[in-house]
């Protein structure tokens, strides 16, 4: 099994290579690939070794076959189901991208505590209350949900999410949250993509 | 040089420590630092010898000495000023965003085009006219910039940026941006974020 930073990087070359907007009959470098992603072609060389896709020396992958493996592994073949709880500036910002939808992920239902939000449709998902969620969730084949809740109300949401059977978490709201041990949360912080770049401008000066 | 990759996990081992809330005489484990970031412990002890830092047998790192070490690395003693280019979903939630404030980032100043937000304050920090960005940004003593502009501006935006001397951008709109080779671009795709724990969905089925 590759790591969860070799799954990283492969999703950057796979996001790199469709927004790349040249035929799958062109070719791509291990350098390009790269530059664009923040690693060594050396490093991009392993990673695809791994799964089996070998460039042409000079030439490098065909965008084609790579797409087809790149699918394969994150499995773009079919639509999955995402739930948001916590319809507030980032929620909306969120609810609205369109990244979202074009790798075939489809925000179903939203929920929120907020009386003036709850019933409302944003971008054709309806607001549903979060006192009954467990119950909607019956209905729905969710896969994974997005929590942006003020960091005051995760926990609380983050346990509802697990004993409703939700096994994958994209959480935003900061600090140290507990999930059982068979549930994957992944917490997203943006400062550390700016410190990422402040190291690199320090790097320069 | 460490690797971008590298100073990734570095940045995720500083943020980890410092949610931890622990004193900075207990110690933390490079198992404990691994699972919490999602790396192996080989790779986290690789990257702590790198920069000076050997763990005690039996016993792991020392908190206070990880939090000096790091914050040497991330240059924290000083306060770093940021701009916001698009005050919409995104942008407000970003300006809100504890996070920034927490890990010495300060929002200065933000831009937008709507007329109806141009001189309102969010969060104590005024909406300027992006017309007027590059003579506002040479009173500013701004280091990098947030770009949270609709996909059909952001390259405009970014120009302009680049013109008035920015060298660092934490950019969110979709699509391919130029910029020259001294700048430092940085693309946040939040559905990455979504592929990683579909994989591992995937792989505990
Ligand atoms: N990790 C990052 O990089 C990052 C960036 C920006 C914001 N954030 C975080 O994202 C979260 C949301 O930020 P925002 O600016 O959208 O906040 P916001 O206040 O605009 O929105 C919060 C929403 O959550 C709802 N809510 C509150 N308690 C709830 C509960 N128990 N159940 C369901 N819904 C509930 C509110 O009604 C509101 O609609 C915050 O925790 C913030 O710190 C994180
Ligand atoms: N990368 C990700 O994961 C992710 C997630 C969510 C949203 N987004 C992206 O972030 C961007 C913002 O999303 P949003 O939901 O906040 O959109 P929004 O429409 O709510 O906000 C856009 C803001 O930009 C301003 N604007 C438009 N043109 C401008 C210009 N030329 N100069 C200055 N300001 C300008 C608008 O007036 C508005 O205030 C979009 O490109 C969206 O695709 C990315």
């Amino acid at each position: 099994k590759i790591s969860t930073s070799g799954i990283y990087r492969l999703a950057l070359y796979n996001r790199y290579i469709s927004d790349l907007g040249k035929d799958d009959s062109d070719y791509v470098s291990s350098q390009e690939l790269a530059r664009a992603t923040g690693h060594t072609a050396a490093q991009v060389r392993k990673d695809l070794t791994y799964y089996g896709s070998l460039g042409e020396p000079g030439k490098g992958y065909e965008i084609g076959k790579l797409k087809t493996l790149l699918t394969g592994i994150f499995n773009k073949d079919r639509i999955r189901n995402i739930i948001i709880v916590g319809v507030g500036n980032l929620g909306m910002a969120l609810m609205a991208y369109e990244g979202f939808k074009s790798q075939q992920f489809n925000i179903i239902a939203a929920f929120d505590i907020d009386v003036m939000k709850i019933g409302k449709s944003i971008e054709g998902v309806k607001i549903h209350d979060i006192a009954n969620m467990e119950t909607t969730l019956t209905d729905l084949n969710a896969e994974m949900a997005i929590v942006s809740v003020p960091a005051s109300s995760a926990q609380e949401v983050i346990d509802k999410l697990v004993s409703a059977g939700i096994k994958c978490i994209l959480n935003f709201a900061p600090g140290h949250l507990n999930v059982p041990e068979y549930v994957n949360i992944h917490n997203v912080d943006l400062s550390i993509e700016l410190d990422r770049l402040y190291y690199l401008l320090k790097n320069v000066e």
